[in-house]
């Protein structure tokens, strides 16, 4: 397959890693399993640098103004934002669950956080997601290393801060062994 | 190694300009 590699433009503002968009929706009468989520995510632009970044954003729809079962990631270039992945299987993720109509804002701190390294936990960051849902949107930061404490609680401290979370806001963290034997994450 | 860290303030400022300095 062709692979072209994505550059900062001249004068613009690198970005520490590249990262990529994806885009899921899923329909959900349907069994969720790793087959069907695969086929129905789809990566829209690569990024690596500041100035990148907001060309693709800015043409995005607000992840609050989706509807149904809509998840938009963006992930490290080269992770898949999905379990199986090699720099996944050894992971988990923290959970935040959301009340409607905060998505969009939460979201963009959270992406901005992590483009700009404020997590400062080296490598171990793999990618954020913002889920759609009827009821709730949920966010999520995957990492690679469950088992890595300071790390995952560094990054709880981190999203605290950059988020400025309601005080009753429930932070959960999950790993991903534990999300392939239940087989269901949201 | 040295890593590249913006903070939230200065992204936001390169979104709005519309030429990289």
């Amino acid at each position: 397959s062709k692979y072209k590699v994505v550059v900062p433009g001249t004068g613009e503002h690198p970005l520490q890693y590249n990262y990529t968009f994806w885009y899921s929706r899923r329909i959900p009468s349907r069994p969720a399993s790793s087959q069907n989520y695969e086929q129905n995510i789809k990566q829209f632009g690569t990024v690596a640098s500041v100035e990148q970044f907001w060309r693709v954003y800015s043409h995005l729809v607000r992840p609050g103004d989706l509807s149904g079962y809509s998840d938009f990631h963006l992930f490290k270039e080269g992770i898949k934002p999905m379990w199986e992945d090699e720099a996944n299987k050894n992971g988990g993720k923290w959970i935040i669950r959301l009340r409607k109509g905060l998505a969009s804002r939460f979201w963009e701190n959270i992406i901005l956080a992590m483009m700009g390294e404020q997590f400062m936990v080296g490598e171990e960051i793999c990618g954020v997601v913002v889920s759609i849902r009827f009821q709730e949107d949920i966010l999520s930061i995957w990492n690679k290393t469950a088992s890595d404490q300071v790390t995952t609680a560094r990054i709880r401290d981190t999203l605290r801060r950059v988020l400025n979370l309601p005080p009753n806001t429930i932070m959960e963290y999950k790993t991903h062994t534990d999300s392939l034997k239940d087989n269901s994450s949201f | 190694g040295t890593r590249i860290i913006y903070d939230r303030k200065f992204l936001m400022e390169c979104r709005n300009s519309p030429v990289a300095k």
